[in-house]
């Protein structure tokens, strides 16, 4: 038996917007400890890693470990028929192929319930070596996503580099190119909207607008994020969610340029 | 230009 039942359904509906684009399919990885999925894009350049601890729900048991294999489009429109607000309980009796959604309304004077049919998902779990990264940069999510959305307008490809002037994230295209350089907040009156920079070496890399573009549909899951660069290594951005755990993707940087 | 790498070439399969 697995049994997971989430506050709100705005939550799990926000973190099915930041995955459904980049995956069509997923192993949810259910233990005692909680609820985690790792996949990777069909091209192999990026990988989206979520972690739901199980003290985080409501209610939580998972008497066997589980491994949920669901179309994310699927799941994202049985969603869809939740309010907001309902609560959400998965459910998975032993041996069963499907796994159930029960929403309930917040007085409990509506209850419904989808059944969604399990599938097998080979998929290939990668080793993410715990890193020391040149540079770490934390910020408002919704200044991360304005800076890609800009960027996006003149080319394909954005130059990231953390040195001692602070971060900037630079594009070329065929009509021209733009820039954005953010600098180490000083002052602390508004924490929220601060800019913090840990550089231990300078470090400068390029990366897909179009993923990080998609990276950022998790912006309203999280006040801020964070990026983290080494030479040579994939970028990492987390979204923190509060008590419950985080949701990152890590990002395969472009080479020779 | 930049060519994309793959995120095979960073991290091991398990």
């Amino acid at each position: 038996m697995f049994e997971a039942r989430f506050p709100e359904a705005l939550l799990l509906k926000k973190i099915l917007e930041s995955v459904k684009d980049l995956v069509q399919d997923a192993n949810f990885e259910c233990t005692e400890s909680g609820i985690t999925l790792q996949a990777m894009d069909n091209a192999h350049v990026s990988l989206v890693t979520l972690l739901l601890r199980g003290e985080g729900f409501d209610l939580y048991r998972v008497d066997k470990p589980e491994s949920l294999g669901i179309n994310l489009n699927s799941m994202s429109k049985i969603m869809r028929c939740a309010a907001n607000n309902d609560t959400v309980t998965l459910d998975k009796l032993e041996g069963a192929d499907t796994v159930r959604f029960l929403f309930e309304s917040p007085n409990a004077d509506r209850m419904s319930e989808f059944h969604l049919k399990l599938m097998d998902i080979d998929s290939e779990t990668l080793e993410i070596p715990e890193s020391m990264y040149h540079a770490e940069i934390e910020l408002p999510s919704a200044e991360l996503r304005r800076i890609v959305s800009d960027l996006s307008t003149m080319g394909d490809s954005v130059r990231i580099s953390v040195s001692k002037e602070g971060v900037r994230f630079t594009v070329r295209g065929d009509e021209g190119s733009g820039s954005v350089i953010l600098r180490q907040s000083t002052g602390v009156d508004k924490p929220e909207e601060a800019i913090h920079i840990v550089m231990n070496e300078p470090v400068e890399q390029s990366f897909a607008l179009k993923y990080l573009n998609l990276f950022c549909k998790a912006a309203p899951l999280s006040a801020r994020v964070q990026i983290k660069l080494s030479k040579d290594a994939p970028l990492l951005v987390n979204f923190s969610m509060n008590n419950i755990g985080y949701l990152s993707y890590y990002l395969a940087p472009k080479i020779g340029d | 230009v930049a060519n994309q790498s793959r995120l095979d070439t960073f991290f091991k399969a398990k």
